[in-house]
């Protein structure tokens, strides 16, 4: 197995998103690509990457391998990272993950025994969809967080808001549709969804800047899908699950 | 009030 990255933003952008949620990660190379899933240990929220092997500039997988790390050990090294520094990681005999940095840097990190168990995929359908640019998705979880802990999202035809609400007051925030910001807003049915930010606001950091345009799809009390559409990536999945009326 | 639910809830 060896992977080279051409550059080294979008596994920044990989690793920085796994961290919001595991300390340690398993990942599953086959000739098709690399793959992870998993969830943060309380169950609320789910991140599912898919990294195609066309996004590499050299892949090869001859038979199936997992392999686990600890992230901060990960992320330390991927950091040392330039931004036009590819990386390059294999595995060695010693069951050490090589990690080249650039050119001239050649880590050997440890890998963890990996304990993952297959991971399923919440099974829900859909009946919201906002997309919008990554940059407004932040700015509009920040307007939220001034006053409140969760962010509810509401959609009505192809009209939708975002809206908080918590001691000290609350907020809303019309989505207008003719800002070049928002690309689409549409729903088969009204939702209102209403989300911790406390998951949202790491993981939209950590992808956000990668990532160009993000897709949102929700139902009413149902979880939340986030897609990150990150240029060499084939997705980034994060789901995360509602609050609901106890 | 509210809950938080569960994400394994809906596999």
């Amino acid at each position: 197995f060896g992977a080279k990255t051409n550059g080294s933003d979008d596994l920044k952008a990989i690793i920085s998103a796994i961290s919001t949620l595991v300390e340690e990660a398993t990942f599953v190379a086959t000739a098709e690509g690399i793959s992870f899933r998993g969830m943060d240990p309380s169950h609320v929220a789910l991140i599912d990457i898919s990294w195609p092997n066309s996004a590499f500039e050299k892949y090869e997988c001859d038979s199936d391998i997992k392999f686990g790390v600890r992230i901060d050990e990960f992320s330390k090294l991927i950091k040392r990272a330039d931004k036009k520094d590819s990386i390059e990681i294999s595995i060695s005999e010693q069951n050490m993950l090589l990690v080249t940095v650039g050119k001239n840097k050649k880590y050997k990190m440890r890998l963890i025994e990996s304990s993952a168990t297959d991971t399923p995929l919440p099974k829900i359908p859909y009946d919201s969809k906002i997309m919008l640019s990554s940059s407004k998705f932040d700015k509009i979880l920040g307007d939220v967080q001034v006053v409140s802990d969760y962010l509810t999202i509401h959609t009505s035809d192809s009209k939708g808001d975002f809206s908080g609400k918590g001691d000290s007051g609350e907020v809303v925030i019309d989505l207008d549709k003719d800002d070049e910001d928002i690309e689409e807003i549409s729903s088969k049915e009204d939702s209102v969804g209403t989300y911790s930010l406390e998951y949202l606001n790491p993981v939209v950091k950590a992808v956000g800047n990668t990532a160009g345009v993000i897709t949102c799809e929700f139902s009413s009390a149902k979880p939340l899908r986030i897609e990150f559409k990150v240029a060499n990536i084939g997705r980034i999945h994060f789901y995360l699950a509602p609050r609901v009326e106890s | 009030s509210q809950g938080q639910r569960d994400i394994t809830s809906y596999f």
